[in-house]
């Protein structure tokens, strides 16, 4: 099973 | 903020508004930008319309307007094929004008939409050097985004030096497709382009990359860029002005 990610553990808040 | 052609502006605003309802747009005297993620924040929308594509643009003072692209849309919808579009918004305003100009300046709309207070997340985006970066029809990767959805709710795009491939498999069994690097290029716009520094294998969800494909009337050709364990990136340009970049994270084996 595949689990998806959220976008904030590769891009950081500004 | 003027355009001739307003229907660019309507191909923005369809293209961002089944991913995000409402956004901010940040407006300066460079241009338009905004940037909004979907509300799971599994993916972002990063759209950028520089003030020397429109026809006109004066900012006289940096402005960020919370916009419902909803309400946005069917303003829009009420708008002529060739007809111009002026937006604007005054000073000490809490709404934004809509006006619309016939080609043949015999008709004259004016909408006024209420501005809506946001208070949105920015995201800091680093400039990536990503293993691969594919060039292609970006009607062609609509029907593939959609031929695939049929098999499956991820797709799994792999790259070679031959070319790109695609596959999505569900229950009712699997499905690829494979597509082999345009060789003679006749015309750019129908090429598959691909730069590739070294292959990547990624699992996306198709919903999400199909949405993105709601921009595709911006352009003819999409840009993907992959690198592993990186978020996609998929672009749409906006021709002499800008574009709409959309980022998706990767679905993990667990």
């Amino acid at each position: 099973k595949r689990h998806q990610n959220q976008l904030r553990p590769y891009y950081s808040s500004a | 903020a003027r355009l001739l052609h307003g229907s660019i502006f309507a191909k923005v605003i369809e293209g961002l508004r089944e991913l995000v309802n409402e956004a901010t747009w940040e407006c300066s005297g460079n241009g338009i930008t905004l940037q909004a993620m979907d509300s799971s924040h599994v993916a972002l929308v990063s759209l950028v319309m520089r003030s020397e594509g429109f026809e006109s643009y004066r900012c006289d003072r940096n402005m960020s307007l919370g916009i419902s692209l909803v309400s946005m849309s069917k303003v829009l919808k009420t708008m002529g094929k060739d007809d111009s579009l002026t937006i604007r918004v005054n000073d000490d305003s809490d709404s934004i004008i809509i006006a619309m100009e016939s080609q043949n300046q015999d008709k004259f709309a004016d909408y006024e939409l209420r501005l809506m207070d946001l208070d949105s997340e920015h995201l800091g985006i680093p400039d990536t050097d990503y293993s691969c970066a594919i060039k292609m029809p970006s009607s062609e990767f609509s029907r593939i985004c959609r031929d695939m959805s049929i098999m499956g709710d991820s797709v799994l795009i792999c790259t070679t030096k031959e070319g790109v491939k695609f596959s999505a498999k569900g229950d009712l069994g699997q499905g690829s497709i494979r597509l082999v690097q345009t060789t003679n290029i006749e015309k750019e716009e129908e090429a598959v382009i691909i730069e590739m520094k070294e292959a990547v294998a990624l699992t996306f969800a198709v919903r999400y990359l199909s949405m993105f494909c709601k921009a595709a009337p911006l352009s003819p050709q999409v840009g993907l860029s992959l690198s592993e364990d990186t978020p996609l990136m998929c672009e749409f340009k906006i021709a002499e002005m800008g574009h709409v970049r959309f980022y998706l994270a990767p679905k993990i084996e667990d």
